[in-house]
């Protein structure tokens, strides 16, 4: 089964340090 | 970096991603509102939700939030013909840091003034001062 994440913040950035096996 | 993220994978991918997230506030973000709290919205989509038994939208959101701290930066001054340094920021990060004065200045014939430009002081934390000298600023010019 596949999995859509989302992120998203007002006032700073995130970063995902691993993304092996994730398409963006 | 992303403000916005979205990713697609497989559930460990997605965890093996969480556990290593990071976070980076805007850059001097605790001058505008300081103390502020951003809200950082989660959310989760099964792409293959619908095909199950219980058709229709299989996602969750979450939402936590982070409180950025006020950091008083040094103001940073600025005089003519300084030289900066390649690489070193300033404490406030918009600008490089100093690394000496122009070994060549400025000129002025005998007897006569020179206006003195591009003197200037930025201060982006003016209103952290954290105490009674807050929004005071002192520059001394010395000749």
């Amino acid at each position: 089964s596949l999995y859509q994440l989302t992120i998203t913040s007002e006032l700073g950035k995130v970063r995902l340090a691993s993304t092996a096996n994730l398409t963006f | 970096w992303w403000r916005y993220l979205e990713a697609t994978g497989p559930l460990e991918a997605l965890n093996a991603a969480l556990a290593s997230a990071l976070y980076w506030p805007d850059l001097n973000v605790n001058s505008v509102s300081a103390g502020a709290l951003d809200a950082v919205t989660v959310s989760v989509v099964d792409l293959d939700g619908s095909m199950g038994a219980g058709a229709g939208a299989a996602a969750a959101e979450g939402v936590f939030r982070v409180r950025i701290e006020a950091v008083n930066d040094a103001p940073v001054l600025t005089v003519p013909g300084e030289r900066y340094r390649a690489s070193v920021a300033a404490g406030d990060g918009l600008s490089l840091a100093v690394a000496s004065a122009a070994a060549a200045g400025l000129s002025v014939e005998e007897d006569a003034p020179l206006a003195i430009p591009g003197v200037a002081v930025r201060d982006v934390d003016l209103e952290e001062g954290g105490g009674g000298h807050a929004g005071q600023l002192t520059v001394e010019l010395a000749a």
